[in-house]
């Protein structure tokens, strides 16, 4: 899912 | 959230701050890479395109920090290019910035982790970020020196990716997290530096001015 392609860094 | 990323991050802000006081304190964007500043923006601007796509409140210091970036970045560029046009050294800044975005841009088509638009342009934007200071370190080896303030952005803007590295090596390691599109950029990005990192750490801490060729 968009989660786990969600990039959580700036 | 780790030490390695916070320092990464805070180091990025001191950078965008070290640049913008030089510009607005000086009134002169002289030995500014124009192009640079522009691609950093396009970086920012397609890096967080979430921001405009669906607003989030900004409770969050991420939303926060990403405006920062975003504003910040079209605000140097307005310093540069409009308030402080007639210091501009074009001249100088005279990479062609197409021969990085163009191969960023194809590159972020054939080598992404999804084939969708928002990935895309977050892959563009970290394919060019990693190239964005050549035409900064360009423009340096053009004229031949650097402003000591000048010098301390480029190191404060080169370690916050080195930190980054530093910070996915904590990651994989106690989270065995891995992103190896940002990886592999972020460590040619750091590569970019070395040289500049070189004469940064053996002058200008010395109190010397950078003056090319070394």
């Amino acid at each position: 899912g968009s989660s786990l392609l969600h990039h959580d860094e700036l | 959230m780790n030490i390695f990323r916070l320092f990464g991050d805070l180091s990025h802000l001191a950078a965008i701050a070290i640049l913008l006081l030089k510009i607005w304190k000086t009134r002169s964007c002289a030995g500014v890479s124009g192009k640079t500043q522009l691609l950093f923006a396009v970086c920012f601007i397609t890096r967080y395109i979430d921001l405009f796509l669906h607003f989030v409140s900004l409770y969050n210091t991420e939303k926060v920090m990403k405006l920062i970036y975003i504003s910040a970045s079209v605000f140097t560029c307005y310093l540069i290019f409009f308030k402080f046009k007639a210091t501009y050294d074009g001249n100088h800044d005279s990479m062609r910035a197409e021969f990085l975005i163009v191969p960023a841009a194809g590159l972020a088509c054939l080598i992404n982790t999804k084939f969708d638009a928002i990935e895309i342009l977050w892959t563009f934007s970290i394919y060019l970020e990693a190239v964005a200071i050549l035409p900064q370190l360009f423009l340096i080896s053009k004229t031949g020196e650097a402003e000591t303030i000048t010098s301390h952005y480029l190191f404060a803007q080169g370690s916050y990716r080195a930190l980054y590295i530093l910070n996915w090596i904590y990651r994989y390691h106690y989270e065995s997290h891995v992103d190896t599109i940002a990886i592999v950029a972020g460590v040619v990005q750091t590569i970019l530096y070395c040289d500049f990192f070189y004469l940064y750490i053996t002058k200008v801490v010395k109190g010397q001015k950078i003056v090319l060729p070394a």
